[in-house]
């Protein structure tokens, strides 16, 4: 999983 | 999710129903400005773009939503409630931290893609946008306690995201690099607000206990 793939707060 | 996230993000949501009930009871704008506002909708806009193809939980898309509606609804009573001859405190030009934001995003971002652009974007942008805000509130000079206590809990959100940061680099070996120095960037902005407000308001209302 990237990172970019990990947002996953607001 | 751990006690640093869950408080953080009632704090904000809390912070969102304290300027909401404050705009409505007085039915006036006087003392918020929205340009700070105006840039919360274009934050959450930016950000939750994700609404569209990644679901992460039922409490993260409701919060989501909130968020966006939420903002988009306190730009709306703004706008109800602002009368036009009043002298306008909120002068900021504003423009000029939508554009470092963009900047900001075009050079941190993990992926060059429009979504991750506006992502980041969306983080750095957040990170000043209370600064229109301050500027009115020192120009007013005096402030409605609501308003302060409005500008604390949004403060406080980012700052107990840090905590929350440090818990999860721990547990889960996770760190969004982009979100921990733009959340530490956004609670150095109000690190003079958390001190005036700490003064003015902590103090005082231990004062007034009998």
């Amino acid at each position: 999983e990237s990172e970019a793939d990990a947002h996953d707060e607001l | 999710m751990n006690i640093f996230r869950i408080l953080g993000d009632i704090s904000h949501l809390i912070s969102i129903l304290i300027l909401i009930h404050a705009v409505s009871t007085t039915k006036s704008a006087q003392g918020i400005s929205l340009k700070t506002q105006a840039a919360y909708v274009v934050v959450f806009v930016s950000r939750y773009l994700d609404l569209f193809f990644r679901y992460v939980s039922l409490y993260n898309t409701l919060m989501k939503l909130f968020f966006i509606v939420s903002s988009i609804y306190v730009v709306f009573l703004l706008n109800r409630y602002k009368k036009n001859s009043e002298k306008t405190n909120d002068i900021f030009p504003v423009w000029y931290l939508f554009g470092g934001a963009f900047v900001f995003a075009l050079i941190f971002n993990y992926e060059f893609s429009i979504v991750e652009i506006l992502w980041s974007f969306s983080l750095w942008l957040e990170s000043v946008a209370i600064i229109p805000q301050l500027v009115v509130l020192q120009r007013t000079g005096e402030a409605q306690l609501l308003t302060t206590h409005y500008i604390f809990a949004l403060g406080l959100y980012r700052a107990l995201y840090i905590p929350n940061w440090i818990y999860r680099y721990y547990t889960e070996g996770r760190m969004d690099k982009i979100a921990v120095i733009s959340g530490i960037l956004q609670t150095i902005v109000y690190s003079d607000f958390f001190y005036i407000y700490y003064k003015k308001v902590v103090k005082n209302l231990k004062f007034k206990l009998p």
